[in-house]
Order: structure tokens, then sequence, then C-alpha cells
């Protein structure tokens, strides 16, 4: 395993699938995970970023991965 | 929508501090 929980791994996948070069919006990610808790998504995204797997871009609210580009 | 040259150079700035991060991270856990 990658040491990450099942949230954190599925919320890492979906930042990875987005290719677009602003990367992934908050509000995206939140549909996407329709029903799963918003602090939930926020706690692991803040996971990601300072374990190095994701980074911010246009704003705070934007995330790209650092992995397999 | 096409990003500015700021834009593009704070993502890339922000790549380069992620990966610095990753980079932390892999050598404590050995």
């Amino acid at each position: 395993t990658n040491g990450l929980t099942a949230h954190q791994s599925q919320i890492l996948n979906l930042i990875k699938s987005c290719r677009g070069t602003e990367g992934m919006a908050f509000d995206e990610l939140r549909k996407r995970l329709n029903g799963m808790n918003v602090n939930t998504i926020k706690q692991a995204v803040e996971f990601l970023s300072n374990e190095g797997h994701i980074y911010s871009t246009v704003d705070d609210e934007h995330y790209k991965s650092t992995d397999g580009d | 929508t096409s990003l500015t040259e700021e834009q593009k150079r704070k993502i890339e700035e922000n790549r380069q501090k992620a990966l610095a991060r990753r980079a932390e991270r892999l050598a404590v856990q050995q």
C-alpha cells in the first residue's frame, strides 16, 4: 500500500485523473465524491498537500498531482 | 482558459515545493 487511507487514495486518484492545466476544483471534487463529508474531503486534501502528493494551482481551491506527469 | 505567465510561474513553484515535501517525507520513512 501507499500509506494512504481509502478516502485519501480515492481523492488522490480523482485529482490524478484531471488533466486540465488548472487541475481539479474543490467543488468538482466534492461533486465526484457525492455524499462524502466536506470536512473529510478538506482534511484529506490537506494531508495529501502536506505529504507532497498534490499542490494548489491558480488558487487554494484547485489542485494537481505531483505523481505521474 | 489560458493562464497568464505569472500564474504558470506560481503553479510551477507550487509543484516544485510539493515535490520537495514528497522527497522529504520519503526520506523520513526510510
